[in-house]
């Protein structure tokens, strides 16, 4: 496998988990779900639970019309009815001392993750990422099936009958995005956003991962004499004492294709 | 001069933070929001090989040099801005998020802030009962020139206000509030368009909250000797 990122924005499909009568373990190993086949259908990832459902004309398209209106509500239809599972798979395959990260760049609001068979759990919080080392749980021959049960917010909230900014302002308990009880400029939206939200990706790295980088400038002599400063963090996750060499390049194109390196 | 190699041992399982020697620029291009001049963006990569093994990880990111710095006028009480040491007359829009169901285009992302360097805006508002906005709008904003003003997530409506008082203290778990805030930090840092953090909407967030938040984004003692003219002092150099 090459180093680098690669997205895992294509392939998913989406059930309601209380349509779904397997586990993440059985989803991930003896019972994969085969195609858009009820009560699987294609997914929006990354998007939320409503996307995936307009999407498949499950609901109306709330932003035509009064159809919001005709799409249940989670204060009304319970904090399960959105609990969605999202499925996909992907191919990967290592060489010795390559590792393997499974990203999730944002998740709303918490999720369970179940890789060929095995569980790992992602925490609440909508505005987060998480990275999960899986190298010790890839498949074998290549060929691994991933699935994750996502959880809407814990504090749902319930739209009062005259509306209002925030609805019963329930949300707030949560950290998460506070809009989705409805404003003055958006009527409610009835999965409060809960879904894989942002980016979903693998990253393969060798022994040693450079971990968010953070790069600060600092001008001198009326900004002729300018200092780049930039930190990393590292981590050597093989077992041996990695001797590293660490690279900074700065390049910029100028005008015609010129790189000036 | 911009290519610069060091080595470094790290113990086996071990987690390191390292910082560079500083890398030395002679007047390189300097990202000027829209309207002022260019924006000027250069790649940076980092990258970290492992003897014995070759190539470990990579990592890059587009960087824009330039000070941006703001204060409170005590005549109008509004906030001054000055990019580069130069001052700037805000234009801003305010920025909810681009779909109620979250499906976030780049493309989406890419016509929407050309749309507003279009209409001369130099400034987006993302409101704090929204998204701490993604990468992809931060890229588009280093592109065309638009200084980002990001609120966290708080709001008068929903935390202590209104009648009865809904949420006096802010969200239930403010440790959780304070990892998501640090990990967007992280996230959204090297965009040469972020200009400003702030607590919340038409509300100040609960007070430890926004001691923390205060505490963790102040400038580093390292660079806080600026003078008028965005210069450090010399001894820092």
């Amino acid at each position: 496998a090459s180093i680098g990122k690669t997205k895992l924005d294509s392939g998913w499909l989406a059930a309601r988990s209380t349509e779904v009568g397997l586990s993440g373990t059985q989803l991930t190993t003896s019972h994969p779900p085969t195609g858009p086949a009820k009560p699987w259908m294609e997914a929006v990832v990354p998007g939320t639970v409503l996307a995936t459902l307009v999407k498949n004309k499950a609901v109306p398209d709330p932003f035509y019309g009064l159809e919001n209106e005709m799409i249940l509500d989670i204060a009304d239809s319970g904090r399960e009815y959105y609990t969605f599972w999202f499925f996909t798979t992907f191919q990967c395959k290592l060489s010795e001392n390559q590792h393997l990260d499974l990203n999730f760049r944002a998740i709303n609001y918490s999720a369970e993750v179940y890789l060929n068979g095995q569980k790992r759990v992602l925490q609440k919080g909508m505005f987060r990422r998480h990275s999960l080392d899986v190298t010790d749980i890839l498949h074998p021959d290549g060929q691994n099936l991933l699935a994750v049960l996502v959880h809407p917010p814990d504090h749902p909230g319930t739209i009062p009958p005259e509306g209002g900014q925030g609805g019963d302002h329930e949300i707030g308990k949560d950290v998460a995005t506070q809009y989705v009880e409805g404003w003055d400029w958006i009527a409610p939206i009835r999965d409060r956003n809960t879904g894989i939200w942002d980016e979903v990706s693998i990253s393969v790295t060798g022994p040693v991962k450079i971990i968010d980088p953070h790069l600060v400038s600092s001008f001198f002599d009326n900004y002729t004499r300018v200092y780049l400063h930039a930190s990393t963090e590292l981590e050597n996750r093989s077992t041996w004492v990695a001797e590293c060499s660490l690279s900074i390049q700065v390049t910029t194109d100028l005008e015609g294709g010129v790189c000036l390196v | 001069e911009h290519l610069q190699t060091q080595h470094l041992s790290i113990s086996p399982g071990a987690h390191v933070q390292y910082t560079f020697p500083q890398l030395f620029f002679y007047k390189p291009n300097l990202w000027w929001p829209n309207g002022m001049g260019k924006q000027s963006l250069y790649t940076v990569r980092i990258s970290v090989d492992v003897k014995g093994y070759g190539e470990s990880d990579l990592w890059s990111h587009l960087f824009g040099f330039r000070k941006i710095e703001s204060h409170i006028d005590n005549a109008t009480g509004g906030r001054l801005f000055k990019v580069n040491g130069q001052p700037i007359f805000i234009r801003g829009g305010n920025w909810i998020l681009s779909d109620g169901l979250l499906r976030l285009s780049k493309k989406r992302y890419k016509t929407d802030i050309k749309f507003h360097a279009d209409m001369n805006m130099n400034m987006i508002r993302c409101w704090g009962g929204g998204l701490a906005e993604r990468p992809e709008f931060y890229h588009y904003c280093d592109i065309y020139g638009l200084l980002v003003w990001q609120e966290f997530w708080i709001t008068g409506d929903v935390d202590g206000r209104g009648v009865p008082v809904s949420n006096p203290d802010g969200p239930l778990d403010h440790d959780l509030f304070m990892l998501c805030a640090r990990d967007t930090v992280k996230l959204l840092r090297n965009h040469p368009s972020l200009a400003l953090w702030v607590g919340g909407n038409e509300q100040v967030p609960p007070e430890d909250i926004n001691k923390a938040l205060k505490n963790d984004l102040k400038l580093h003692p390292y660079f806080k000797n600026s003078n008028e003219t965005g210069n450090f002092t010399e001894d820092l150099s």
